[in-house]
């Protein structure tokens, strides 16, 4: 694992996150739940919380656009980028942008959202890209099974050396 | 942008390849568009993408370089800007 840079980190562990628009290749509902258990392998091995807010600026704002959507780093119709995150900060640190022209799903099918939107989380907690295969962090796109999903080792270190494990109360 | 990643002259890369390949090394692997006039530091920079990738460091541009490069991949780059 590595880090963005040595002080890119959340300086809260309690981190809100909003959804500000959907894709149309899922139900909002499926939406919901991917993004709630992408943040969920985060937050089942570090003291981060994160909750869903549904105005305002959140420390996460999460989207899905096309080609130019607003920030520096167009994406690229489909396939190749699929998605992009900044490092913690204010304004558009801690953002997620996916490619609207990727075929979003909840199955193996395609592009599975919940295993890139847990990879860009990543990204927006502090986390840089891995060179370990087997690691979420790793930056291409590789399916695995995802009911019951567990976090690799390479990426749980990586959360735990920035903000120190869960605590079991 | 220079033309083409230096590759093997014998190797059967198209030019269309080429191309793909130099986007990708400046956008995730940042090549400074003055040194890239020379080809040894493109060379260098495919290199880092080889070793990151735990693929064979040749500094060419060899197919198994191309499919790694042509893998669905997240935008932040593996060199930041």
């Amino acid at each position: 694992y590595s880090f963005l840079s040595s002080n890119s980190k959340w300086s809260t562990n309690k981190i809100t996150y909003r959804i500000v628009n959907y894709t149309p290749d899922l139900t909002v509902a499926d939406v919901d739940q991917t993004i709630a258990k992408a943040f969920k392998v985060w937050s089942d091995v570090s003291p981060l919380t994160f909750t869903k807010i549904n105005s305002g600026t959140a420390d996460i704002m999460i989207s899905f656009g096309t080609k130019s959507h607003g920030d520096l780093f167009p994406f690229d119709g489909p396939s190749g980028t699929l998605a992009h995150a900044f490092g913690p900060g204010s304004d558009i640190g801690g953002d997620a942008h996916f490619d609207e022209d990727e075929t979003w799903t909840t199955t193996s099918r395609s592009i599975n959202l919940f295993l890139v939107a847990a990879h860009e989380f990543g990204h927006a907690l502090g986390l840089d890209h891995s060179t370990n295969p087997s690691a979420l962090m790793f930056p291409t796109y590789s399916y695995v099974p995802t009911e019951r999903y567990k976090l690799p080792t390479d990426d749980v270190n990586g959360i735990q050396a920035l903000y120190g494990k869960r605590t079991v109360i | 942008l220079p033309a083409a990643v230096p590759v093997n002259p014998k190797s059967e890369n198209n030019e269309g390849d080429f191309q793909f390949a130099e986007g990708y090394l400046n956008r995730f692997y940042t090549i400074s568009t003055v040194k890239s006039r020379s080809r040894g530091p493109v060379t260098e920079t495919l290199k880092r993408m080889q070793s990151f990738f735990k693929l064979n460091v040749t500094g060419t541009l060899d197919r198994e370089t191309m499919e790694v490069m042509k893998r669905p991949r997240c935008g932040v780059p593996d060199v930041a800007k």
